[in-house]
Parts: C-alpha cells; sequence; structure tokens
C-alpha cells in the first residue's frame, strides 16, 4: 500500500509491514502524529510508540498490544486503533475532546522478537526471546517480569514454562523501556495493555487480593466500558480485579502501573472464548478493534473527565 | 520453522475445585510439554490447553481416569496455522 488508506486492515501483517504503516502514519500526520523509539528488544529490533498529540504539554494516555506475541488480534487491533484517531480527530467530537486534553501514546507491537519469531518460526510463541544462562528454554513471560509482587505466585520460576517470570523484575528490555518511559514521563493518566483472548476487562490487582483504593470507581467505569463494547455486537465481557477474575498472577504490566500513581490502569483480553484461541481469523481483526475501540473511548473520556 | 501436526487444543471442563487442583497438577508437568492457553481457575471457567501430539495419550488418560469433562477445540493445529498462512499469502499475492 502506499498510503494508510491502502492498507489492508482485515489482515494480519509482519513486523516490517507494521512498521511501514507506521511510517507512512506519521508522514501523512506530520502535525499529529510522532515515531518515538523508547529503546530496543534483546535482538536489537527498535521498540515504537506513535505519539499523537495536538498540543504540547499534555498528560497522557497509553495503550499497548502485543506483549505477547501469539495474540495477533491484538497487534492488528493496534494498527486500525492508530488509524482510527487519525480519522476521528477533528470529526469526532467526543475523540477531539479527549485528544485536545491528552496525549495518545500507543506501542502496537510491544514484543517485536516474538511478534517476528511468530511469523518465520512458531506461531504459538508467547514470551521474550533472550536466552536464559544455565537453560536451554529461551524467553521471559513479560507480563510477569514488572516489579509489583515480582516472584510471587502466579508467575512461574522456571525458564520452560509460558510464565516465566524472568531473573529479575524488568530484566527484559521490552518491559525496561517502558517502565523508563512511564517514570520519564512523569505525567501518564491511564494506562490500558492489551491481551486476547478470554473476553475480559481487568483492573489492578492481580498479585494480591487486597482491592486496590479505588476499586469502585475501577469497577464502575469497567462496567460502563464493556457495556459500550457490547453496544456494537453484543460481545459478552467480565470485568473485575486481574485476581478475583482470571486468577494470581504476580509481576504484572498494570499492577506495577498502578503502583507508579496511574489510577485508570487496566488490562483488556479481547475476542475469543476458544473457538480459535490466538488463531482468530482475520476476518474478526475489525468487528474486535471497532468494538474495542468503544470500551477505549469509555475509559479514555472518563479519564479526560476525571484528571487528577 | 516449528510444526504443530496432530496437536490439538483441548477444552476442559472442571466441576469443581478438586478438578482444578488435579490439572493444576497436571499443567506442572514438565515432560508433557503442555501449552496451557487458559489456566485452570476455577470451575466457572474453561481451562484450553494446546496438548503435543506425543502427549495426547498421557493426558486424555489423566482426564479420563479423573472423570474430568474436555473435548477438542482444535483438532489440528497446524491445519490452522497453515491455513492463517495460506490466507496471508494469497493476500500478499492479490496485493
Amino acid at each position: 500500500p502506499r498510503n494508510t488508506d491502502n492498507f489492508d486492515y482485515a489482515q494480519y501483517h509482519t513486523l516490517d509491514e507494521i512498521n511501514a504503516f507506521m511510517d507512512m502514519l506519521v508522514a501523512e500526520n506530520p502535525n499529529l502524529v510522532t515515531k518515538l523509539r523508547i529503546g530496543s528488544s534483546y535482538e536489537q529490533r527498535p521498540l515504537y510508540v506513535l505519539k499523537f498529540s495536538s498540543g504540547p504539554n499534555r498528560p497522557g494516555f497509553w495503550i499497548d498490544t502485543g506483549i505477547h506475541s501469539r495474540e495477533w488480534v491484538t497487534q492488528a487491533a493496534g494498527i486500525w486503533f492508530a488509524k482510527k484517531i487519525v480519522i476521528d480527530y477533528g470529526r469526532n467530537q467526543a475523540f477531539t475532546a479527549i485528544l485536545n486534553k491528552m496525549d495518545i501514546l500507543l506501542e502496537i507491537v510491544t514484543n517485536p522478537d516474538g511478534y517476528h519469531y511468530t511469523h518465520t518460526t512458531n506461531r504459538m510463541w508467547r514470551k521474550t526471546r533472550k536466552p536464559n544462562p544455565g537453560s536451554s528454554c529461551v524467553g521471559v513471560d513479560p507480563n510477569r517480569n514488572w516489579d509489583a509482587g515480582f516472584g510471587g505466585p502466579g508467575a512461574s520460576s522456571n525458564p520452560c514454562m509460558e510464565t516465566y517470570r524472568g531473573p529479575s523484575a524488568h530484566s527484559e528490555s521490552e518491559v525496561k523501556s517502558i517502565v523508563d518511559y512511564v517514570k520519564s514521563h512523569g505525567n501518564i493518566k491511564g494506562f490500558i495493555s492489551i491481551h486476547s483472548y478470554s473476553q475480559m476487562l481487568m483492573y489492578p490487582y492481580g498479585y494480591t487480593k487486597t482491592p486496590v483504593p479505588n476499586q469502585p470507581e475501577l469497577h464502575d467505569l469497567a462496567r460502563r466500558a464493556i457495556a459500550n463494547l457490547a453496544s456494537l455486537y453484543g460481545t459478552k465481557y467480565t470485568y473485575g480485579s486481574i485476581i478475583t477474575t482470571i486468577y494470581q498472577a504476580s509481576g504484572g504490566t498494570i499492577d506495577w502501573t498502578y503502583d507508579q500513581g496511574i489510577k485508570y490502569s487496566y488490562t483488556f483480553e479481547l475476542r475469543d472464548t476458544g473457538r480459535y484461541g490466538f488463531l482468530l481469523p482475520a476476518n474478526q481483526i475489525i468487528p474486535t478493534a471497532q468494538e474495542t475501540w468503544l470500551g477505549l473511548m469509555t475509559i479514555m473520556q472518563h479519564t479526560k473527565d476525571n484528571l487528577y | 520453522l516449528k510444526a504443530f501436526e496432530g496437536d490439538k487444543v483441548l477444552r476442559i471442563l472442571a466441576k469443581n475445585e478438586d478438578q482444578i487442583s488435579l490439572l493444576q497438577d497436571l499443567t506442572e508437568m514438565d515432560q508433557l510439554q503442555l501449552d496451557i492457553w487458559k489456566e485452570p481457575t476455577h470451575p466457572t471457567l474453561p481451562v484450553d490447553i494446546h496438548v503435543p501430539f506425543e502427549s495426547l495419550q498421557s493426558v486424555k488418560a489423566f482426564l479420563e481416569a479423573n472423570e474430568i469433562e474436555h473435548y477438542i477445540m482444535i483438532n489440528d493445529l497446524q491445519a490452522l496455522i497453515d491455513e492463517e498462512r495460506h490466507e496471508m499469502q494469497s493476500t500478499r499475492f492479490i496485493e
């Protein structure tokens, strides 16, 4: 495709195609979109974040997709979100109000080594690609590697397991780069990490049953977000804290972001509930992205209206 | 390329906490090389496990011996991956 209008949003794409898409989007919207490089993966691939901004010194709202590389519908949805943002800004009143108050920071391929590996070698790869000294098994689960209850129950100390937490918190450059960026930014108000599949919307905590201080607000907002999401195709989501909704998981992304002071921290599990698992047919990419966008809009609007 | 010929994804429906506990034991058996898509947590949530062909008999025997309800969600994982790859190649060719 020569421009982002001709990009095929209803197909899965390689890493090179996604990088080319990002470059086109930036070139087409130079006053709205910039591409930041926040670090490098273990295999030295750049970690890119698209920054959508309509003015200086705004608070930030973070969205990441694809931290688990095999969850292909998430990267594909991230691409669609990026295009949706540039289409809706200046046209959709509610969204324009959001972007006039907050920047959106979108990391489409959070685990590029893993994503490349799913295209070339092992479609079912989930983790990073860093070798583990003393083990023949490769990679760390980047959603168990955060400094939030790190090493506790709900993560494995075995490098051969899919939920291996890594040797230490933030040992993975894919995680550490986000940590450094979030800390240096210092004004991120919402943080959404997107996974698939299970159809859930969850807030902290995963590592402890202790409710977060803002639980009533986060719970109510989650309820409204999934209601809005379901309004498009009737897709049913469950919601609640990670530990009560799915399982105990220590070292998770949004537990760390919440403990950093980012109140509106959520994690999505997109379609489906089990017919295809991580092999969701490409014709479901756009419906998945469309309905998820409605959920995101609810959370972004609430964040904009309740900046703290 | 890692191939998944004959690998199945089983959907397992635990009846109670005892069965969840048995499934948790199953997922910790390294030698079976199971890939847990949905972990055993509580009886209301299904468990999905990608079972390599070599481990299929052991896993089925374990589930049947413990009377744990299950069915095949994906019959041949490689077939589904091939289908996905074919679709992507066709799209690229058309473009």
